[in-house]
């Protein structure tokens, strides 16, 4: 099975 | 107070159409330094879109101060489909805008039509993106990725991608079977938008959800060539040039679970 990460984890927030 | 005249308003037509199935609501920040930026991402969080409209790309821009426009794309879309193709489009917006003003003018005719959007305020995240180092790069036909991603969803919901300094692999499992097309790079001196360009530091083999791939193909029509750039573990960012500017895609991968 595969798992779909956040796009939102590999950046940091401004 | 913001006033920006495309030449033609089919370069904004696109735009819109590239980013709206993906992301209902954002803002588009404007300057006079940047023109037009806009940082959204998808609902199902996956997919991060960056746009940058530079002044360059306006026949005329200014924007005295800073301004933040909270769209509804959809809304906007509408609005949009009311002028042809070829019309000047000019947007306007005052200081502390509660509306954005349309303007359509026909280049033949006497015809000028315009329109108002009501603004939103809308909340959103900024994330800091630095230029990151990228393990490849293929610069490819945007029609030709396009239509490997529409082509492979039909077999599976993953698509998997696996470059070597000799080719692209793009690859799908599905349950009626599987895929794969192999794309080697090579160059094309009278057209050279049709060639394919791979620079790679080290190989990468990574899986993405085909539903993301046809969002992000909507930008097709946008430009010729389309530039993948992939690392290891990482976001994908897909980017589409416009005359002076871009539309990019950052794209989180899947992993194994």
């Amino acid at each position: 099975d595969e798992a779909q990460p956040s796009i939102k984890s590999f950046f940091i927030p401004d | 107070m913001l006033e920006g005249k495309f030449e033609e308003a089919s370069l904004l037509k696109k735009v819109i159409e590239s980013i709206k199935d993906s992301v209902k609501l954002c803002n588009f920040n404007c300057s006079q330094s940047k023109g037009i930026t806009v940082q959204a991402i998808d609902d199902s969080r996956v997919l991060l879109i960056a746009l940058k409209i530079d002044s360059g790309s306006f026949q005329e821009f200014r924007c005295d101060r800073d301004l933040v426009l909270g769209l509804d794309l959809e809304s906007l879309s509408k609005i949009l489909k009311q002028g042809n193709n070829e019309d000047y489009l000019t947007i306007i917006a005052e200081d502390s805008p509660d509306s954005l003003l349309v303007v359509f003018e026909d280049k033949k005719k006497d015809r000028i039509s315009e329109f108002s959007l009501k603004l939103m305020d809308i909340d959103s995240d900024v994330l800091t993106i630095d230029d990151m180092e990228h393990d490849c790069s293929i610069t490819m036909p945007a029609y030709e990725f396009a239509k490997i991603a529409r082509d492979m969803k039909t077999l599976s919901e993953s698509l998997q991608i696996i470059i070597t300094k000799d080719s692209v692999k793009f690859n799908a499992e599905g349950q009626i079977g599987s895929g794969s097309i192999i794309l080697k790079p090579h160059t094309d001196m009278e057209k050279p938008d049709e060639s394919i360009k791979i620079e790679l530091n080290q190989p990468v083999v990574l899986t993405f959800g085909a539903k993301y791939l046809n969002d992000i193909v909507k930008a097709t029509a946008l430009s010729s060539t389309v530039t993948i750039k992939l690392t290891d573990k990482a976001p994908a960012l897909f980017e589409y040039r416009l005359p002076s500017g871009y539309l990019r895609y950052y794209l989180a991968p899947k992993f194994d679970d």
